[in-house]
Parts: C-alpha cells; structure tokens; sequence
C-alpha cells in the first residue's frame, strides 16, 4: 500500500487516531490525512513509513509558520498584555516574559491587573520579588484598567523598556468579563497605542481552544498566543486548526513552573511532538 | 445541533426518511464527528457508537416516523447511562463527614474546588498542602475566612509530608466534621511530584480522594486519571469550569474507562458555584 502511491485504509485511520488523540479535533485530523493521501500519490511508489510521518509533520509546522509573526515595535515603552482563560498559566507566564527581557538587559515593570482572584496580587507581587522587578497594584476589587492604566504611566515616568500586565483569568462566553477587558485595551491605548496582546492556552485544552482563540481574537486585536504546560503529556493538537483559522501565531511555548521554563515557538519541534 | 444534522443525515437517504440497519452508518458518523467535537476520547466515541448501532436496530427507530428525533433519544439515553444514571446524583448527594483530599494538574481549580466543598458541606476546615506555588496557601487562607471555615496552615513550609502528619494530628480538635485537603497541581508524569503525592496521601488517609478536572480538558482527561488512581486511587471528579462552553466529554470519557463518577461540578469562581452532578443534564450538554 505505502509503496504504491496509495495510502491504505489502515494507515489512513492509523493517522487520523493519532492526530485525534493529539487533540487536532476530528476535521483538522481528515484533512491532514487527505493532504497526506495526495503527497503519497504525487511521491509516487517506494514510500516509507518515516516519510510519511517526515511529510506530516512538514505540513503541519507549514500551517503553524502560516500566520504572521507581529513586526518589531520602536515604541518606548513597549507594552504586553497576558489574557486568557482560568487557571493556563498568565500570572506565571507574565513572570517568566519578565524575566526573559529583564536578562537582555531591559528595564521591566509587571502590571498587577488581577483585582479579582483571591491572592492574585500577592502571587505575582512574589514573582516580582525574586526578581526584582518592581510590580504595579491597587487594592483588591480595584479597576483592573485603573491598575493597567497606572502600570504604563508608571513605565513611562521611570523610562522602562517594557511594562507586562497580567489580567485575570476570564471565561469567554462572560460578555461582561470580555467587556471589562476590551476597556482595559482602551485604557492603556490612551497613553500608547501599540499594545502586545497575548493569549495564553492550557496544551491539555481541548476543541474549545479553538473557540477561546475566536472568541478574545473578535474581542481584542490580539498579537500571537502561548501555549503552557507543554512539559505534559498533551500535545496541543487544536493549535493547529487556530493557527490556520485564526492566522495568530503562537510565540512562546511553556514548558515548566520554573521561570526560565518559557521558550519561543519552534514550529517544526512542536509538529513532531505532536506527531510523535 | 447535533438533532438538526441527524435530521439532514436521514433525510438524505431516503424520501420517507425511514432507516435500515445499512443506512444508519451517515447518522452514526454524525454522532461520531459530535463527540469528538466534544472532546469525547475517540476510543470511548467507538465503544459508544456500537452501544447505539445495536439499539439503533432495534424496532423503536425502525419503526418511528421521526427517526433523527427517536436516535438522539437512544443517544442521550445511552450518554446518561455512562454518565452514571441516576445513582450518581445520590452517590454525590451523601457528602458523608470525612477527609477529603484534592489533587490534579496545574490550573484545574482544586484550591477553588476545595472552597466550594468546604462551603457546600459546612462545618469543614481547609488545610492549604500546595508548598510550591507562590501565594498558594494566601490564596486558600483567604477563601477560608469568605466563608468561615477554619485554615489549616502548613506546619513545615519546606516539607509536605511533615506538614500532611501535622494536619492529619491537628484535625480531630478542630471540632469539625469535614476536612479538605488541597494539594500542589502537578503532572501525572512528575514521578517526584506523584511519588510526594503518593506519601502524603498515606498519611492524611482520606475518607475520599477526588480529582479537580478542568471540563475542557481534551484527550489526554483519560490518561491523566487513570495516572491519579494508579498512584493514590480515585473516588470521585470534580468538574470544573462547567460555565464556558466547553462540551465536557472528557468526563464522559473519564466516566466510560474508569467508572470512577463525577460528583461536582464548578459553575463559576465564587465558593457558592458548586453543583451536584446531574448525568441527564451533562448528556443534554454534551449532545447540544
Ligand atoms: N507544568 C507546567 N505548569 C505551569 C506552566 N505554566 C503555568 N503552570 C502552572 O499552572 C498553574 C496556574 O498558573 P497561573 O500562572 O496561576 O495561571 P493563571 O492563568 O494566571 O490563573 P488565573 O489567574 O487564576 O486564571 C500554576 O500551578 C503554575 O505553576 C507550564 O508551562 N508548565
Ligand atoms: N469560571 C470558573 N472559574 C473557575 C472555576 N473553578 C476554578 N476557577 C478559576 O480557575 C482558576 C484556577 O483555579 P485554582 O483553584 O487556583 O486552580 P488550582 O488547581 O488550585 O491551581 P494550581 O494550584 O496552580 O494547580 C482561578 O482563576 C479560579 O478562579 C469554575 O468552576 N468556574
Ligand atoms: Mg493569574
Ligand atoms: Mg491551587
């Protein structure tokens, strides 16, 4: 069958779990299989099983280079907004973005615009600490765009580099939540207008991260996702079908709890862990 | 929804819209894409869909003039049956005194989860056992008071075991009928972290060991609690998270290969949101 320019039902169904399991949701599986289907008849006879892997696995990080990556900003200072669903990883992730520029050199100030979440603040107001990074609060319940507000006024008075803002997490299917967040956006345009928006994805999410790209993409004009917790088991499959749909690329990957545990987006290492 | 494609996939076959065991597999396959659009895990979708095929063939579909509507009705049927049927809305109704003890990945909502049990049993105290994350056990402290149960700090910051045998001594003279215990997330993968979960899970010896899984979990729901109930055993699932729109089908899946039931479902960020779980609603959810 592989040797013949055919892809037998077997191998066919053989991908299509495998991707499925990966959680690239049933339509992303079929149509990477048929893409597969029409490389093996343009590769003709002779094909090994390795290069029908190497051939998925080409295609898909094809679909992850896709979307364009954001052009580099002059703007001083340069600002991050971390958003997305509960518990995926912001707060820790704003964190680590701190610590990455703060290596290069950069003067960084972390904006702490959970006003919400039980021991929101003290959390990231700790990541600060270890880092010396001076973080940005106001009392609990406080406008979080109040304290995004006062984040990048306070970047701008003591000539930061950057100011990272962490926000709380938020279901989107809460029309008020994605409200309080737009203004949030609003808020801070008013002092500058470019505005980093990332939102961070749990990797053991399922097809509904495909809805949550969606949704905060139609809310928010949002730059590129992350993806947390890849050091897991799950593979993140449903990024895929983001990517392709949504055209946001993904920018960094998380891959501990450790702070140095954020890496930036390899598309071919993520296609052969998911394939793998 | 999935009534409206069953509906065009049995239109399709015939003008009367009658079936036979041949031309079910369009309607089957449109529960298959439903499911796993669901987050189902594909190897309870297969299991699943024979569960239907055979009563699919049965006289109430042949028969019926409304076949889609008549396949739904076996295929929630079916679904609530997995879920648990009725018994698992009086397995989870008995919240019977005892020590409860959380665990499960980063991010799925224990701490939060052990709130809204302490506040939907009352009369419980909370003991904070997440050493690692920075303002973990402040997070829990602070849900304690909102809801005036009483806080086990931990003893020995630096050591989890040491701090599970301080809770487990100081319990009985806190005068209340239940503890919660919330744990560190970790993955299922961390032999250390399991090895650590393993040990003071021994000594804490709950009365019932639940996993907090977030309902839009995908594939992986599986393999994550069958590592939990390897490790420490498992009684029961907290769902939480179930306010998104997410179908929740790794619990299904959960359900289906472990049989280990859901009990609770989160409904949203506050110590009230907390649920007993109702299989036929979750069905319906699955299904819509
Ligand atoms: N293994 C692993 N754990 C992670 C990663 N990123 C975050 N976590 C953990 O996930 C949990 C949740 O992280 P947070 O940063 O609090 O998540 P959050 O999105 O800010 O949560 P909310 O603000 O409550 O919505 C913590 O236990 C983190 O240590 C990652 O890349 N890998
Ligand atoms: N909307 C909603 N949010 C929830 C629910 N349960 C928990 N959360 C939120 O999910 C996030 C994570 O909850 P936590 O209780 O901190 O999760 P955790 O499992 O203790 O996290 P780690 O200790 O880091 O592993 C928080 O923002 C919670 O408010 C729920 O049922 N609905
Ligand atoms: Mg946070
Ligand atoms: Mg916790």
């Amino acid at each position: 069958a592989l040797g013949r320019g055919i892809l037998d039902e077997n191998a066919a169904t053989e991908l299509e779990e495998a991707l499925i399991q990966a959680d690239t949701g049933p339509q992303t599986a079929e149509e990477l299989v048929e893409d597969m289907r029409v490389w093996m008849k343009n590769a003709g006879g002779g094909v090994i099983a390795e290069t029908l892997r190497e051939a998925l696995g080409l295609r898909i990080s094809r679909i992850l280079r896709s979307a364009e990556v954001p052009a580099n900003s002059n703007q001083i200072p340069k600002i991050t907004l971390i958003v997305g669903v509960n518990g995926t990883g912001k707060t820790t992730t704003a964190a680590k973005l701190a610590a990455r520029f703060s290596a290069d050199g950069e003067k960084i100030i972390l904006g702490a615009a959970d006003t919400f979440r039980a021991a929101a603040v003290e959390q990231l107001k700790i990541w600060g600490e270890r880092l010396n990074i001076p973080v940005i609060a106001q009392a609990e319940g406080a406008d979080p765009a109040a304290v995004a507000f006062d984040t990048v006024q306070a970047a701008i008075n003591r000539d930061c580099d950057r100011a990272i803002i962490d926000t709380a997490g938020r279901l989107h299917n809460k029309t008020n939540l994605m409200a309080e967040l737009e203004k949030v956006v609003r808020v801070i345009k008013k002092l500058r207008e470019e505005v980093e928006i990332l939102l961070v994805l749990d990797a053991a999410v399922g097809q509904n991260g495909l809805v949550q790209v969606k949704c905060f993409a139609e809310s928010l004009p949002l730059s590129g996702l992350v993806v947390t917790k890849l050091d897991g088991t799950a593979k993140a499959g449903i990024i895929v079908r983001a990517v392709a749909e949504l055209k946001k690329p993904v920018l960094y990957v998380g891959v501990g709890e450790g702070i140095d545990d954020l890496i930036p987006f390899d598309a071919e290492a993520f296609a052969k862990n998911l394939i793998s | 929804a999935l009534t409206e494609r069953l509906n065009r996939a049995f239109r399709d076959l015939s003008g009367y819209g009658k079936i036979t065991p041949e031309n079910i597999e369009p309607a089957l396959r449109e529960i298959k894409l439903a499911l796993l659009e669901a987050d189902v895990h594909f190897k309870v979708v297969k299991e699943f869909l024979s569960l239907v095929r055979e009563r699919s063939n049965g006289k109430e579909v042949l028969d019926s003039i409304t076949p889609a509507q008549q396949f739904v009705k076996i295929v929630h049927d079916e679904l609530t049956k997995v879920l648990g049927g009725e018994s698992a809305v009086a397995e989870a109704a008995s919240n019977t005194a005892g020590i409860y003890f959380l665990c499960g990945l980063q991010g799925s909502g224990k701490t939060t989860a052990a709130a809204k049990l302490a506040h939907l049993f009352g009369n419980a105290a909370l003991a904070a056992l997440d050493l690692q994350r920075p303002a973990a056990v402040e997070q829990l402290k602070v849900l304690a008071e909102r809801i005036g149960a009483k806080f086990i700090p931990p003893q020995f910051p630096n050591d989890a075991r040491r701090s599970a045998a301080h809770i487990r001594d100081i319990f009985p003279s806190l005068e209340c009928k239940h503890l919660i215990v919330d744990t560190a997330g970790r993955l299922q993968i961390d032999d250390e972290l399991m090895n650590e979960l393993k040990d003071v899970h021994e000594i804490i010896n709950p009365s019932e060991t639940v996993m907090v899984l977030d309902a839009m979990t995908g594939q992986e729901a599986v393999k994550v609690a069958e590592a939990f109930r390897a490790r420490i055993g498992l009684n029961s699932i907290f769902l939480s998270k179930t306010d998104g729109d997410s179908k929740g089908g790794a619990a299904l899946s959960i359900r289906f290969i472990t049989g280990i039931p859901i009990k609770w479902i989160g409904t949203g960020e506050t110590p009230q949101a907390v649920e007993q779980f109702h299989p036929d609603r979750f069905a319906g959810r699955i299904l819509g």
